[in-house]
């Protein structure tokens, strides 16, 4: 059997960051000063790819959207470029 | 779906497998590729060719990590499994599969059939859909390669790009669907399939099984999306592969996939230059022979050999006496021979040599009377079999009646 999925979000989240600049073009600034503005595009850009999948949009990091973002796909962006 | 225009300006496009994963044999690669490419070719009027050297529109490879000067990377096992460029000069219509993931055939890793066939969707020029059930859903879902994998959404995206098949004459023709319970309805060819018997007419094919109480209707390309429709003769051979005769080619099916190079002339099968065409063929299983129609003429192939028998053609009426002329279609079940031609169906006993009953092309179909209807219909085996004679019956005690009454007005008459 599988081991189970961890669902803490601050664990998962650095795949979600990985996932949503791959595929969404997120840019996260380095900056301690920026963490607000980091924080509100993480949203946005997981809440277009919530829609885009037909899940719930929250902007949050639920186990459904770690389930799309973690099965096997095509590497081209959904949007942009 | 989503599409960028104008997507390529050719419709002949060339493609060219520049390394082959280890994963799998060559030869299955090249028939995943050349499946995935179909899939496209069946509804537009794009034609692929393979080609071995320089530079070709879709240049396919297998990569891993960053490769190359392609401006995307691979991330290992998992995660991304293939990317492909829009049509264009350069990177244009190039399609990359990661390496570090499982290729196979079937379903075991990730089958390489299916995501080719998305990634060409993508070099032909479509995006994403968000349609779950459209093969260019983003994320890998294991379908069953055997079957036809666009979805409406699929096609709609592709021919809004290039346009549908283009049509075969100048004057558009309705396509006809023939109906089961028709009393005319003729076949073009028969074959088993197992444990089924699969009834050809023009692009359609109806199934039947012998052991469950099922008439199916489908299209022929929902199946075998690369055979051509009005398909002349067909048969299942004693190693469990389906021969598909059209003209003077025919192609090997085995399951739901076309094996690859075919299709292939007819003649390699030693039938003679001048026969342009099969008109039916039926495997007798006892004996591993297949005997094929011609006209009036029949030969007999041996399945062990793979050779023509000798003292062949012979002529249907003597080799089959009561059969006749011509056959259209034929198959065996339970030691018996069907043989159709026309509206009607002979069952013939290979032993005896002779005709033991004489039937509609349709009562392998259930129909309920009146005979015209087209889906009202459920098949068992025995009633099948009982239908038309239990029909003849009531028929001919009719009219016996009939005649009863009819002697008796004319006797009081008098």
């Amino acid at each position: 059997f599988p081991t189970a999925r961890n669902m803490d979000p601050e664990e998962n989240m650095p795949l979600a960051q990985a996932y949503l600049s791959q595929f969404y073009s997120l840019e996260i600034e380095g900056s301690h000063l920026v963490q607000s503005k980091n924080r509100s595009l993480l949203d946005s850009k997981m809440r277009e790819m919530q829609a885009f999948f037909g899940l719930t949009v929250t902007g949050q990091l639920d186990s459904n959207t770690l389930a799309i973002m973690t099965t096997p796909r095509c590497g081209v962006p959904d949007v942009g470029q | 779906y989503g599409y960028t225009l104008p997507g390529w300006r050719r419709h002949n496009l060339t493609y060219r497998i520049v390394n082959y994963t280890p994963d799998m044999s060559r030869a299955d690669v090249d028939e995943a590729i050349r499946n995935g490419l179909e899939v496209w070719s069946t509804v537009t009027p794009l034609t692929f060719t393979k080609t071995s050297r320089g530079i070709a529109d879709i240049m396919i490879a297998f990569r891993t990590r960053v490769h190359g000067r392609c401006p995307r990377y691979f991330d290992g096992p998992l995660g991304v499994l293939g990317h492909a460029f829009p049509p264009g000069l350069g990177l244009g219509g190039d399609t990359h599969f990661d390496e570090d993931e499982n290729w196979t055939k079937d379903g075991a890793g990730f089958n390489l059939f299916l995501v080719a066939a998305h990634e060409f969707g993508h070099a032909l020029g479509l995006s994403h859909s968000n349609d779950q059930t459209a093969l260019m859903f983003p994320n890998y879902v294991s379908l069953d390669p055997n079957k036809y994998p666009l979805s409406q959404d699929d096609i709609n995206g592709i021919q809004s790009i290039y346009g549908s098949l283009p049509k075969a004459s100048a004057k558009p023709k309705e396509p006809t669907v023939p109906h089961a319970c028709d009393p005319d309805l003729t076949f073009d060819a028969i074959t088993t399939l197992r444990r089924e018997v699969m009834f050809f007419k023009g692009r359609h094919v109806w199934r039947i099984y012998y052991d469950i109480t099922d008439v199916e209707f489908e299209l022929i390309s929902s199946f075998w999306p690369s055979l051509p429709m009005d398909i002349q003769a067909a048969y299942e051979n004693p190693k469990d592969k389906i021969l598909v005769f059209k003209d003077d080619n025919f192609w090997m099916i085995r399951g739901y996939a076309v094996l690859p190079d075919y299709p292939k002339p007819i003649h390699t099968l030693g039938f003679p230059r001048h026969v342009k065409k099969i008109d039916a063929a039926v495997c007798d299983h006892s004996i591993r022979k297949t005997y094929f129609f011609v006209g009036i003429w029949c030969w007999r192939f041996d399945e062990v050999t793979q050779t023509m028998d000798k003292g062949y053609p012979r002529r249907v009426v003597k080799y089959f006496p009561g059969i006749g002329l011509r056959v259209d279609a034929a198959f065996q079940h339970k030691g018996f021979f069907y043989f159709f031609r026309g509206s009607k169906q002979f069952e013939y006993d290979p032993k005896a040599r002779n005709i033991t009953r004489m039937m509609k092309t349709n009562t392998w179909f259930q129909c309920k009377e009146p005979l015209n209807s087209s889906s009202d219909f459920s098949v068992s085996e025995e009633e099948v079999h009982s239908g038309g004679v239990a029909m003849f019956y009531h028929k001919n005690v009719n009219l016996l009646i009939f005649s009863i009454v009819h002697v008796l007005k004319i006797t009081y008459s008098y």
